[in-house]
């Protein structure tokens, strides 16, 4: 079914369950150091943007998801061979990296700047 | 506290982010004090200048490094005092992840003035380690060719080649330790501070500036990889002209 596969072609019965605000993509998140219990030895910053990647990676990968080729093999398994075989998954794709200043167990202030701390984009893998 | 992974997870898997085994750490201990007074305002200053409000490193940060560690002494000791002169002993301990971590930079940012009750002190410090002798006298400006945002009473001094040649790769405990040593300004009388708490004043600290030494090891690697192929190939070639 082309329709199943080619992003220009939709087929009917894709409308009607998988909206594009379902589909696999970037949501901006906030929390504080706070709430995740950590204010007892990060001095800054305060708040700090996460984000997430949520949503239905369909047969039809919409551009710019950075999926390979096996993202699309795998949905059409699931959907057409075997259930048991699970869509691909929405999980972050870039990263950005983030400066932490923290206190150590023995009183040394430590500036530090963590790789892969806040996910920038989103991919179906 | 918001969970975390078990520890087993973290134990078994040395390649998480170092903040994971940093909040393992931190969960587990009640960090000692809240740090406060200069050492604190420094670090917020160099945070701030390398940092936006959200923790995005700035684009043209100056620190040149990836970890920068304020430490401070450990021991502070008064010495009896010599003649006009007031001496602390001050030691910092060099605890460091040697394998993750290269030491780029280490400098000494300590108080050049000391204004007590009835004495104006100029003050200088001078490292405890041999053939390394480093005696400067106040200066605004540190070693550094980076402003560093010292206060006015405050001076850094870098004592990289020091930290590196003589201590850093030192098996077993190491420790620095520094003679902070002042005098009345414009008199030669002996002076009498005691009560004064000087040991519980901050008068001096240590940062060190880390990198990464992951792209050290990837060169590393693809050095002595290249070592072998050319060992390999000269041999292939010895063998062709035979």
């Amino acid at each position: 079914q082309a329709c199943g596969i080619a992003s220009d072609v939709s087929c009917p019965s894709q409308e009607h369950n998988v909206s594009i605000n379902n589909q696999c993509s970037l949501h901006p998140y906030e929390i504080s150091f706070h709430q995740l219990g950590w204010d007892h030895w990060i001095i800054a910053p305060r708040l700090y943007t996460p984000n997430y990647c949520k949503g239905i990676c369909t047969r039809i990968l919409h551009y710019g998801l950075n999926s390979p080729n096996h993202a699309i093999i795998q949905s059409l398994v699931s959907e057409l061979v075997n259930h048991s075989v699970p869509q691909p998954s929405c999980v972050p794709y870039n990263f950005l990296p983030m400066s932490i200043l923290l206190i150590e167990s023995d009183g040394s202030i430590l500036y530090k700047e963590y790789e892969g701390m806040i996910a920038q984009s989103c991919t179906c893998r | 506290k918001a969970g975390l992974p078990s520890t087993a997870l973290l134990a078994d898997n040395p390649t998480l982010p170092s903040i994971l085994d940093l909040a393992k750490e931190a969960s587990g201990k009640e960090v000692k004090q809240w740090p406060q007074g200069y050492p604190l305002r420094y670090m917020l200053k160099l945070y701030q200048r390398s940092a936006d409000p959200l923790g995005h490193p700035r684009e043209n940060r100056t620190i040149g490094a990836k970890m920068v560690r304020l430490i401070k002494p450990s021991a502070n000791t008064v010495r009896p005092p010599r003649g006009s002169w007031h001496v602390q002993t001050l030691d910092f301990p060099l605890a460091s992840d040697q394998v993750a971590y290269e030491l780029i930079r280490a400098t000494v940012v300590y108080r050049h003035q000391l204004h007590l009750v009835n004495y104006n002190l100029s003050c200088h410090v001078e490292i405890w380690v041999p053939k390394c002798g480093t005696k400067h006298s106040p200066s605004s400006k540190s070693g550094s060719s980076k402003p560093s945002p010292t206060s006015k009473a405050w001076t850094e001094m870098d004592i990289t080649h020091c930290v590196q040649q003589k201590l850093w790769n030192r098996k077993g405990r190491r420790v620095l330790r520094l003679r902070f040593m002042c005098q009345q300004q414009n008199s030669n009388e002996t002076l009498k501070l005691q009560g004064h708490g000087l040991t519980s004043l901050d008068v001096a600290f240590l940062l060190l500036y880390f990198n990464d030494t992951d792209d050290g090891v990837q060169a590393k690697l693809l050095a002595r990889g290249q070592e072998e192929l050319i060992d390999r190939e000269s041999s292939f070639l010895v063998r062709s002209v035979r």
